[in-house]
């Protein structure tokens, strides 16, 4: 019984998971800062590649994902108690500074490292 | 402000610390890029490609010690008349205000201590400017860097750290640092007005900030025991029958 019930349950879910391809993972993207509308304030680098985190997290938020407490809980309210809830986003985990060398107004230059610019890796939370 | 493409900033944007930088310190795009040339903008490009690769990351064996560095100009050049042998330019160099997050960590001054100029060489050399004080000096602290230069031989990096912090960095409002550059034509030489107009000042002295980010955050998650984590991956209808 209980296993026709859950399912009845987790068909929506395993839509959520998709294909393979379909997973939530890191896929290269690559900018100028030219198409930002930056290039008269940036001198270096020119291009810019954040990536992004896209696909559906899985119905069980196992190890390798590093999803935290909460995002495993949320996961489980929208399996079994209220599918109201959203599952977990697939957002990223772990990002990489970038180095900035920039002309400001007055004149000045600057180097500059930016926390967090470019995502490294992703997690469902 | 900020240029293309236009976004509708939200109400909150001062919590938003890369927009309230791109406010704050971008040129604005009809204003075109602020026309810098010469060798500040190549002694930045060199620093920038010794502590960062192609695509920006930044190097793991840098060293430039800081994780921002700003060049900053002389904002004025007032040439003294000739008196002999000397020449003498004083430069004033503006000082952003004081933000919490940042912390000066090393402040020099680089100017160049050859200058050719009308078939002479002239040696030169960098002190604090003092009303009435013709020997001013900066304090010991104010030695030539022993550090690695991205400078040509021609070229003298001096450490003002103590300088700047003792006499300007707790300074509330507008804060100018002031200096002299002297040059001294050779002493058989004959003395001849040598015109410092032919030589910007930008190109010879400039003052180069040091700074960390003292903000820095990395945001942990504690995750779940890794027992309860395999066993999650290990069987997980179980789990979610048990929940049931």
């Amino acid at each position: 019984q209980a296993g026709s019930m859950g399912s009845e349950v987790l068909g929506p879910s395993r839509e959520r998971e998709g294909p393979e391809s379909n997973q939530c993972s890191l896929h290269p993207f690559q900018v100028s800062f030219h198409q930002l509308g930056w290039d008269h304030w940036i001198i270096a680098p020119h291009l810019y590649t954040p990536n992004y985190c896209k696909g559906a997290c899985p119905r069980v938020l196992r190890y390798g994902l590093n999803s935290p407490n909460h995002a495993i809980i949320q996961s489980l309210v929208n399996e079994l108690v209220d599918q109201s809830v959203p599952p977990p986003s697939c957002v990223p985990y772990k990002y990489v500074p970038i180095s900035l060398l920039l002309i400001e107004a007055n004149g000045s230059i600057l180097y500059k490292e930016y926390e967090n610019m470019i995502a490294q890796s992703c997690t469902c939370r | 402000k900020v240029g293309q493409p236009s976004i509708a900033l939200p109400a909150e944007v001062p919590t938003l610390p890369l927009i309230l930088e791109l406010l704050e310190e971008a040129p604005a795009k009809q204003q075109g890029k602020p026309q810098v040339l010469g060798h500040p903008l190549r002694y930045m490009l060199e620093l920038y490609q010794r502590s960062a690769d192609a695509h920006g990351h930044p190097r793991e064996n840098r060293t430039i010690g800081a994780t921002m560095v700003r060049l900053v100009k002389p904002l004025t050049n007032v040439a003294r008349p000739l008196r002999g042998p000397w020449h003498i330019q004083t430069l004033d160099f503006p000082l952003r205000s004081n933000r919490v997050k940042y912390q000066l960590v090393r402040a020099t001054v680089v100017y160049r201590h050859q200058l050719h100029l009308s078939h002479f060489n002239l040696s030169c050399y960098v002190e604090p400017w003092v009303q009435k004080s013709p020997t001013n000096q900066f304090p010991s602290s104010g030695r030539v860097s022993s550090k690695p230069s991205l400078l040509s031989k021609a070229w003298t990096e001096m450490d003002i750290t103590q300088h700047i912090r003792q006499r300007l960095w707790n300074h509330k409002g507008r804060r100018v640092l002031r200096l002299r550059f002297v040059c001294q034509q050779p002493k058989d030489s004959e003395v001849l007005e040598l015109r410092w107009h032919g030589t910007s000042s930008l190109d010879t002295v400039f003052l180069l900030l040091y700074f960390n980010d003292t903000h820095k955050s990395g945001q942990k998650t504690k995750l779940l025991p890794r027992g309860l984590e395999e066993f999650m991956e290990r069987d997980a209808s179980l789990l979610l029958r048990r929940v049931r």
